[in-house]
C-alpha cells in the first residue's frame, strides 16, 4: 500500500 | 531520514552559504539573479506558512532549517536589491519572473492533492521552486559567463533536488512512500540543470571558466 502525500520534507 | 536526503539538505544550505559568501565577501551581486533569489524567499514563505500558524516549538533540527531557509533567502535578498543594490545586473536580470509565478499558481490550483489553502500554498511552491533558477541561468546565457563561485553556487542548488529524487527512489523501495507532485516538479527542475551541469564537469572542475555559448 503507498503513502501518497504526506509533505514531510523540505 | 536517509543519507540521500541528509546530503540533499547539506547540499542546499551549502548553496545558500556559498551565494551570501560571494555577496558578502566581494561586497556585489554581479552575475546574480534577484529575480530567482525573490522566487526563492516566495517558495520558502508559502511552503513552511506552518511556521507562522502555529508557533511550534523550535525543538527539532527541521523547524531551524526552515527558519534558516526563510531568513537566508530573505536576506540574500536584502543584500541584493538594498544593500548592494548598485551592483544588482538589472538590465541583464530580465527574465519575466510573473511568467514563471502566474502558471504556477494556475497549476497549483489545478493540479493539487487537496484542495485547501495549505496545500495549494504547498504545491504553488513546489511547482514554483521547479522553475525558479530559470531567471539565472537566463541571466547567465545573456552575460555570456558565470563566476567560478557563482558555478559552484549553481552546482550545489542543482545536485539538492538531484539527491532528494534519490531520496525518493530510496523512499518509495523501503518506505512505499511517494509524493507525486514533489517527484515529478523534481525531476524538471533536475533536468532544467542538466545542460549547467555538463558545463561544471567538463569545465569548472578543470580550473576553467564557463563562457557561453560553449
Amino acid at each position: 500500500k503507498l503513502i501518497e502525500g504526506q509533505h514531510d520534507e523540505l | 531520514m536517509n543519507i540521500f536526503r541528509l546530503f540533499g539538505d547539506l547540499s542546499h544550505l551549502a548553496a545558500i552559504a556559498i551565494l551570501l559568501l560571494k555577496i558578502w565577501k566581494t561586497r556585489s551581486c554581479a552575475g546574480v539573479s534577484g529575480k530567482t533569489q525573490l522566487l526563492f524567499a516566495v517558495c520558502f514563505i508559502t511552503r513552511y506558512i506552518d511556521l507562522f500558524l502555529h508557533f511550534v516549538s523550535l525543538y527539532n533540527t527541521e523547524k531551524v532549517m526552515k527558519l534558516i531557509y526563510i531568513s537566508a533567502s530573505v536576506f540574500t535578498c536584502y543584500l541584493i536589491f538594498f544593500k548592494f543594490k548598485a551592483t544588482y545586473d538589472g538590465n541583464h536580470d530580465s527574465m519575466r519572473a510573473e511568467f514563471l509565478i502566474v502558471p504556477a499558481a494556475g497549476l497549483a490550483c489545478l493540479i493539487n492533492t487537496k484542495f485547501d489553502a495549505i496545500e495549494i500554498l504547498w504545491t504553488f511552491s513546489i511547482y514554483l521552486e521547479a522553475v525558479a533558477i530559470l531567471p539565472q541561468l537566463f541571466l547567465i546565457s545573456k552575460t555570456g559567463e558565470a563566476e567560478t563561485i557563482t558555478s559552484h553556487y549553481l552546482f550545489a542548488q542543482g545536485s539538492y533536488r538531484a539527491l532528494y529524487i534519490l531520496n525518493w527512489i530510496y523512499r518509495y523501495h523501503y518506505e512505499s512512500h511517494v509524493d507525486t507532485i514533489a517527484i515529478v516538479a523534481g525531476v524538471v527542475q533536475t533536468i532544467l540543470y542538466c545542460d549547467f551541469f555538463y558545463l561544471y564537469i567538463t569545465k569548472v572542475v578543470k580550473g576553467q571558466k564557463i563562457v557561453l555559448p560553449a
